[in-house]
């Protein structure tokens, strides 16, 4: 069978599917301060899942959303923020203030920074010496 | 009551994918 390293360099899909890609792709960002753009990634998806979830109250989805917005949107210094639209960044604070919390309210923000690892830091990690060694 | 860290933490896990 295929090594899962070597998955990992297929799609960023398949490296966000294994657990031991995910931490060293981390470990990577991490030397790079950027590892804050992949617990969003994750954060977005999570916030979607326990949106299809029963029995999850309301009031937990919304500290959620707002946690998710006040620790990656809210500072326009943060490496996350940074990355995404201004108007991505309006909307999801518009949902927030209204109190319309939406399972999809993420979803733009999310693309717009998957868009950024496809196109930036995945490249650069299956580069980087930590990929290499590893591999 | 979780604090807000504990809850994103708790988000981020819940999308992982588990150990194969």
């Amino acid at each position: 069978p295929t090594p899962p390293y070597l998955k990992w360099a297929e799609s960023l899909h398949s490296l966000l599917d294994d657990q031991d890609g995910i931490h060293l792709f981390r470990t990577f960002l991490k030397q790079e301060e950027c590892a804050d753009v992949l617990d969003f990634w994750f954060a977005c998806t999570g916030f979607r899942k326990l949106e299809a979830n029963e029995g999850q109250g309301e009031e937990k989805k919304l500290k959620l959303a707002k946690a998710i917005y006040k620790k990656y949107i809210l500072d326009n210094n943060g490496i996350v923020s940074r990355q995404i639209k201004p108007a991505t960044k309006s909307f999801i604070k518009d949902c927030v203030m209204r109190l319309h919390i939406d399972p999809a309210m993420f979803d733009q923000a999310q693309t717009e920074i998957q868009t950024m690892m496809e196109e930036n830091t995945y490249p650069l990690f299956l580069k980087s010496d930590i990929y290499l060694e590893y591999t | 009551i979780d604090s807000e860290d504990d809850l994103l933490q708790e988000c981020i896990s819940s999308a992982m994918p588990k150990k194969k």
